[in-house]
């Protein structure tokens, strides 16, 4: 749900993240 | 089987996966042993007691700690022993949880999964990646840290008041076993996809979809073990229950750092807040 991604908000940003 | 190995598909999966794990893991196995065996022209500075601790904290600081605020930097050196290991505990983990994350997106099907999902498989699957992957850097005696600039003694880790030293005995006890599997970098690669691409942690949405991607993965993993472990028929079963021994592990350390979160004063980085959060 929508949730998961606002309680993972790091986690979410490191996955859409390209590679550095 | 023989015949199976030769499929294309499976083949460039292995590769592919083993290319990722290089690319995207600043330390491996190879590369541990070469400092673990002392086959380095820079020995790691070993720390084993407080003195040790202090000298490696100057000479290693940033591999220790990142990039950390010098603010933070400054007033660490006020903090206890046990409040600065564990800081320093975290920011390898947060540096090997991007790191996975970054390995997990070059696993083929996992980018197009479902974003929740994809955070799902994250939250439980990297913990129990790092543990495996951290038995790379150990041996009976200790741990390979900063990079492999130092190695701090496991009887060292234990003589710190508790519940830190609960921290990492577990740990070395189980890499102690999982090394004895003798497992080559190649073999890691594909077992952490296992890992990561799991079919039933808490809350999947597509669980078919990844129950996919887990059986191309664990067919490679065996084929894999097959050819590059012809006299260890057993392999492949014994690495399956690595699996649930992980999966206790991550229990017991996350029990153990919500016990420090709540009766210490040791902040957890946020990254590793969300993991724990509602984890089990």
């Amino acid at each position: 749900s929508h949730t998961l991604q606002e309680k993972h908000k790091i986690l979410h940003k490191l996955l859409q993240n390209g590679n550095t | 089987e023989q015949h199976e190995s030769q499929k294309p598909d499976t083949k460039s999966l292995v590769r592919q996966m083993h290319e990722a794990y290089l690319k995207h893991f600043h330390m491996n196995k190879a590369k541990a042993r070469v400092f673990l065996t002392g086959k380095t022209s820079t020995p790691p500075f070993v720390i084993h007691d407080m003195d040790t601790l202090q000298h490696a904290e100057r000479k290693l600081h940033t591999q220790l700690l990142g990039n950390v605020a010098s603010g933070d930097a400054s007033s660490l050196q006020e903090r206890e022993v046990e409040a600065r290991l564990f800081l320093f505990c975290q920011y390898a983990s947060v540096e090997t949880v991007t790191e996975l994350t970054e390995f997990a997106k070059a696993v083929p099907g996992f980018a197009a999964l479902d974003l929740n999902d994809q955070v799902t498989l994250l939250k439980y699957g990297v913990y129990e990646a790092l543990f495996a992957l951290l038995a790379s850097c150990m041996n009976k005696d200790g741990l390979l840290v900063a990079r492999g600039g130092g190695f701090i003694t496991r009887e060292f880790l234990k003589s710190l008041r508790k519940p830190f030293s609960d921290m990492m005995e577990p740990k070395f006890q189980f890499a102690m076993r999982f090394n004895a599997l003798e497992l080559d970098d190649s073999d890691l690669a594909l077992f952490v996809a296992a890992i990561i691409c799991c079919g039933d942690r808490p809350g999947l949405s597509d669980v078919s979809h990844i129950e996919r991607i887990q059986e191309s993965i664990i067919h490679a993993l065996r084929l894999q073990l097959l050819s590059n472990h012809p006299d260890n028929a057993l392999l492949f079963p014994k690495l399956l229950q690595k699996l649930a021994d992980l999966r206790q592990l991550v229990t017991e350390h996350a029990e153990l750092v919500q016990e420090i979160n709540k009766t210490e004063d040791a902040s957890l980085h946020p990254l590793l807040q969300e993991i724990y959060r509602d984890m089990y």
